[in-house]
């Protein structure tokens, strides 16, 4: 499991769509002072669901939306996308618990996997495990992947309008912040992750607290 | 859990302060080394010591002395001597738990050019495990890249991405010949 | 006293956010501003808000708009954008009450080069006010200094003094050919 | 009025004696991380009267005395010394009132002049004004320099022994902190002066608080 691409449109300076593709082992990022650079470390936080504006270096979460410059007006919403390939890493199968009773609307349910995927992984199971009695839970079987999602490239998408309103997409299907949050488990991504040196805070952990310390060494066990 | 825990602590230790651990390899000799250390907390109004072997409960204590040198703790350490130190310890992490890409945004600005050589060849030395997006003023770290964007405001206050190679980049820090490739 | 903290405070704003003041001079434009604004205090337990225009009561708020942008507050600013904010303010005070000398440790460390050249000149621009004592690691800072002092550690862990002229640093930042002169 | 010189000895990892003549209005110091760059910013911080060991980087104020090395033992004392030169600005003449009955052994009582000029300026005294009766004031004349001292240059030293001993000298005769205060008071020169941005805080005034921001505007009022 990689990540392929990162999308901005409308976050921060980036008014107008921008790719960066990370094909390549070490890509670096350069141009001027104000120029931008540090904006797209906000948008991988921002995407993998970052909730503090501050952290973000403003004030309320709407100034993350392209608030317009000389020559342009604002942007009516700041869209992040995250994309992964996820290949299958190995063909051994795996037992999964799948929670299909989320109090959402189910089409929103998202868990572990896509709710279309839900309706593939169902299938699956009629035909080889039985399903455990009673309860919601159901098992399916698939392909060991990076992400626990049967999909060959993962998007994880976040928005945000002008009037506040905010969603979460995985592979363009909305969800909530815990179904990211739980796409993410256990592989060192997030937000706050010690994968993320924002500027000026390399010392950060040197810095710490011995118990900050601590949690640090627990998000990597 | 426990066990896990001790583990990861145990692995990150010896990637650490190992006699070849990251440390050594960023400073070229020295000692350096995490420890648990006793907390204190407070239950019932009470301030309580806690066990430092008690792995659930202790703080992580980090000692570092480059080489030939005897600071008393990490806070006399000058400012590029903290940056590798945490870049040492940020890799022995990582080391005990890869996650898929990282980023670095100028965590090279206080490095002296020897030390940002050195810097940029550890994360060489880690694709790997990892892929790197690392933001940099300084043009040894952009040679260890592999491909350059540039981001730019031709147009005042609205960032643009060019495609940039390494001899683009002027000796200003500005962007020349750009191509939107 | 209020008179002169009245008379300071203008001369500051005129020397930072004025047409011709430090701001513009640095970033080529935009526009710079340090106003009084009301603070909150308590006096016996109860909130009180002090009237802004009470020159001995309230607080200063910076405001920065680089050329071409809105940021709503200086905490939008990039690092090098609140570097060139900072130094432009630190001038400006200069100004109002020089002092005969001012040390600088590595303030260009979060610079491209253009800015980088834009300090060295603006420092360059303030020797009749006072002299400057400036820590650096970017060759640009160095070409604009009258004399240079390496400090080295050819003995591990104890610094000695070397003289050094700017061709005798090297790319690698290592001083070559010292001389105790 | 200007700084010409900065002496260290056996402070931080100068364990030699080791002199920086300012001679020029920009000097530069440059070399390799650790070497010891901002030790020196430490030593005028702490010449002019720091007394917080935190903000040297220590533990304790001892830390600021060398420590040893490989190949040394640690020094027994710290000593650093401001040389400044202090040239009659004008020959017009000052009236200055002396604080002659200070209660400490009178030899060290410095205030504004060192003790050996606060003979020479009473003996200025009678010559020329009469003294206000009764009470310890004394008025004398001198020309004006920069620093409220009659002599052309004018050191000042701090020294530090391991046995925790403190001492504060003005032209080589001991005085107090407060003597050091009240020469540099209303020069801009001071350990927390605005005149001295440390690695890394830069953007402390931009960061501080609005209050905090007001005090360093009325420093330099
Ligand atoms: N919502 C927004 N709309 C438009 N511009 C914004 C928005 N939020 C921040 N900015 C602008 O983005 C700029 C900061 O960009 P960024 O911090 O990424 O710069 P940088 O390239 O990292 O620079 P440096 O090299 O100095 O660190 C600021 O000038 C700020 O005004
Ligand atoms: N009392 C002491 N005795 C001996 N060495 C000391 C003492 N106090 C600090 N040091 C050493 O001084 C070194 C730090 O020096 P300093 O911070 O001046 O480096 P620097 O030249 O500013 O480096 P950088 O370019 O990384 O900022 C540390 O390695 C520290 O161990
Ligand atoms: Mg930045
Ligand atoms: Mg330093």
């Amino acid at each position: 499991m990689r990540l392929s691409k990162l999308t901005l449109h409308g976050f921060k300076s980036f008014a107008d769509r921008t790719e960066f593709t990370f094909d390549d082992a070490v890509v670096g990022v350069v141009g001027p002072n104000g120029c931008g650079k540090s904006n797209i470390v906000d948008a991988v936080k921002w995407v993998l669901g970052e909730r503090s504006s501050k952290s973000l270096r403003g004030k309320e979460m709407i100034d993350v939306i392209f608030a317009g410059s000389a020559g342009r007006s604002p942007s009516g919403m700041a869209s992040v996308t995250l994309t992964f390939d996820n290949p299958v890493e190995d063909d051994s199968v795996e037992m999964v618990e799948l929670d299909l009773a989320s109090d959402e609307d189910p089409s929103l349910a998202c868990g572990d996997v896509a709710p279309e995927s839900i309706g593939q992984a169902a299938a699956e199971l009629s035909e080889d495990a039985s399903a455990p009695q009673g309860g919601n839970a159901a098992v399916a079987k698939r392909r060991r992947r990076g992400l626990p999602i049967d999909a060959d490239e993962v998007e994880v998408e976040r928005r945000l309008y002008r009037d506040g309103t905010s969603q979460y997409l995985i592979n363009a299907r909305r969800c909530r912040l815990k179904d990211i949050r739980n796409l993410f488990l256990d592989t060192g991504i997030g937000a706050d992750a010690y994968s993320i040196i924002e500027q000026g805070k390399v010392d950060a952990m040197l810095l710490a607290s011995p118990l900050e310390r601590r949690a640090i060494f627990e998000e990597a066990a | 859990s426990r066990e896990r825990f001790g583990e990861v602590f145990e692995t990150i230790r010896e990637e650490f302060g190992g006699p070849n651990g990251m440390f050594r390899k960023l400073f070229g000799g020295g000692r350096a080394e995490v420890r648990l250390m006793p907390l204190v907390k407070e239950i019932d109004g009470q301030k309580v010591v806690t066990d430092e072997t008690d792995l659930l409960e202790s703080g992580i204590e980090v000692i570092a002395k480059p080489p030939g040198k005897e600071p008393r703790s990490i806070s006399q350490l000058s400012g590029g001597e903290k940056s590798m130190t945490a870049v040492a310890l940020l890799m022995s992490i990582f080391k005990s738990k890869p996650s898929c890409f990282c980023v670095l945004d100028e965590v090279d600005a206080a490095l002296d050019e020897a030390n940002t050589e050195r810097f940029g060849s550890v994360v060489r030395a880690f694709t790997s495990f990892s892929h790197f997006i690392v933001i940099t003023h300084h043009k040894r770290t952009m040679q260890q890249c592999d491909r350059l964007y540039g981001v730019t405001m031709q147009e005042r206050g609205v960032s643009k991405r060019v495609s940039v190679r390494f001899d683009q980049v002027g000796a200003d820090g500005q962007i020349q010949n750009q191509s939107n490739a």
